[in-house]
């Protein structure tokens, strides 16, 4: 997966991601995007698969926007998946819970960074106003690291793939590179749903794995858009 | 790209039974498609002997698990006329990759 939080000239931000997963000739059928409805409204909104209830992209309008990324081998097999199961939050019901509880960005980024969950994980989360994006790193028992966006310093986006942000992502498996010379490419007055869904769109970033991409505004809730990617 | 799509848009209301709220999205899916789907998936993630591990612990899923999401799964399996363990195991897949 790729996540991409950036914020524009104007303070506005944007929020991208790439599924990515094996199964894509499976799952593309199954791609679904949903909103949940409460009291007839539309309380919150994501892109899920369907028979899987968790979320792994969402918006709660004008409040976040979050994704999920795999963080990949960080626990050992499945005794410890079934030990925890029984004491911890799935990922994907943790997005769902904090979609529909939290209130704001930052009560959003303290529920999915304390929560205890069963697997590592990077949250990915985009607010309403000026620098307010951030990277989780999730252990299960809770934040291993919380990386923040700070357009006073000129870091005016923030990439996740699946490695830790303070490390080198593997050469086979660079993904990180490619989408930041894009989006320095574009620059920060050019970014928009439309500039990120190209950097999105540029390989390796985007990849035979690619299920769908979804590009998400927590300010401008209607322009919420996923696009299921055939097979580059 | 023009060749991408736009996935279904469906609604989940969340004000009826939790074993409900997805039988409306599910009408618009084959289900014998989405049972051989699961079949796939899961037996390519999830190594055999931890079936019957997840089938036991299934029967009594809203111990530890959210009530709500527990239901939404008993839900989904009957709609699709799966074992609610092969609907929770599903509901895992992700997660497994993590391990």
């Amino acid at each position: 997966c790729t996540s991409i939080v950036a914020q524009d000239s104007n303070g506005t931000i944007y929020h991208g991601r790439n599924l990515d997963f094996g199964f894509e000739d499976y799952l593309r059928n199954y791609t679904i995007d949903v909103e949940f409805e409460k009291n007839n409204e539309v309380k919150y909104k994501g892109t899920t698969f369907i028979g899987y209830v968790g979320l792994w992209t969402g918006q709660s309008p004008h409040k976040f926007t979050v994704s999920g990324n795999r963080r990949a081998g960080q626990d050992s097999w499945w005794k410890s998946a079934i030990a925890s199961l029984l004491r911890g939050h799935l990922v994907s019901w943790l997005i769902r819970d904090t979609l529909m509880e939290a209130e704001d960005f930052e009560s959003a980024v303290l529920q999915l960074a304390k929560t205890p969950i069963i697997a590592g994980v990077y949250y990915i989360i985009g607010g309403v106003l000026p620098n307010e994006g951030v990277v989780i790193t999730r252990d299960r028992s809770g934040p291993a690291d919380i990386w923040q966006l700070d357009s006073l310093n000129e870091e005016w986006f923030l990439v996740e793939t699946n490695y830790d942000h303070w490390t080198s992502p593997p050469p086979l498996d660079d993904r990180r590179t490619p989408a930041i010379k894009a989006l320095n490419a574009t620059g920060q007055k050019n970014i928009n749903n439309d500039t990120l869904y190209k950097v999105l769109s540029v390989e390796p970033v985007l990849n035979v794995h690619t299920i769908y991409t979804t590009i998400m505004c927590a300010a401008q809730p209607d322009q919420y858009l996923t696009r299921i990617r055939m097979n580059p | 790209c023009a060749r991408d799509l736009a996935p279904p848009l469906v609604r989940v209301n969340l004000d009826t039974d939790p074993q409900y709220r997805w039988v409306p999205a599910l009408s618009l899916f084959d289900p014998d498609s989405m049972r051989e789907c699961l079949k796939v998936i899961i037996s390519a993630l999830v190594p055999e002997w931890i079936h019957p591990i997840i089938r036991s612990l299934a029967e009594e899923l809203e111990r530890f698990i959210h009530k709500d999401y527990a239901e939404e799964i008993r839900g989904l399996s009957r709609a699709l006329g799966v074992s609610v363990g092969d609907a929770f195991l599903l509901n895992l897949c992700y997660e497994v990759t993590t391990f």
